[in-house]
């Protein structure tokens, strides 16, 4: 059977605001706002240690601890695990050739200034997880 | 005089969740 964990993030981090630069994989700086999927894609080829999987969204729900958080249910890579993950509802994640998107993208535009788009089910996200894991 | 301050640089796969689902086998 599927296994499904949550995790809570900490408060919104620094480097979702607009501006803040962001170094890839192979030493090139962007800013936060310019990334492409491809940026992703090409950092986790020359990781040794991660491994771009993409999770698809497969439920969004409000937090019953708090209304400024969102219970996010993605079924992630090929093995379809369910994972469910509890977050502010302004956090970002970044959906495959679309950019950042939030569960609330009017509050993370006026927080964070980044553009985002409304994160809806059935949108595959990026995620990470380690490449080799014995 | 302002002296100029470090600019952070964070890494890209701070960006990006960490999902490791447990692996079934």
């Amino acid at each position: 059977p599927p296994s499904s964990s949550t995790v809570v993030p900490p408060s919104l981090p620094p480097y979702f605001i607009k501006g803040s630069i962001i170094q890839l994989a192979d030493g090139e700086l962007k800013r936060v706002e310019d990334l492409k999927t491809e940026d992703f894609i090409q950092s986790a080829e020359i990781s040794s240690e991660l491994k771009i999987d993409s999770s698809t969204v497969e439920r969004i729900e409000g937090s019953h601890t708090s209304p400024n958080f969102a219970v996010v249910q993605f079924s992630v890579g090929e093995h379809r695990a369910q994972v469910s993950v509890e977050v502010l509802v302004e956090y970002p994640f970044f959906v495959f050739g679309q950019g950042w998107s939030s569960c609330c993208p009017d509050r993370t535009t006026q927080l964070l200034e980044l553009p985002c788009t409304k994160l809806s089910v059935g949108d595959v996200c990026i995620s990470l997880t380690l490449k080799n894991l014995r | 005089n302002v002296e100029p301050r470090s600019v952070p640089v964070f890494p890209w796969h701070s960006l990006v969740p960490f999902l490791a689902p447990t692996q079934s086998d």
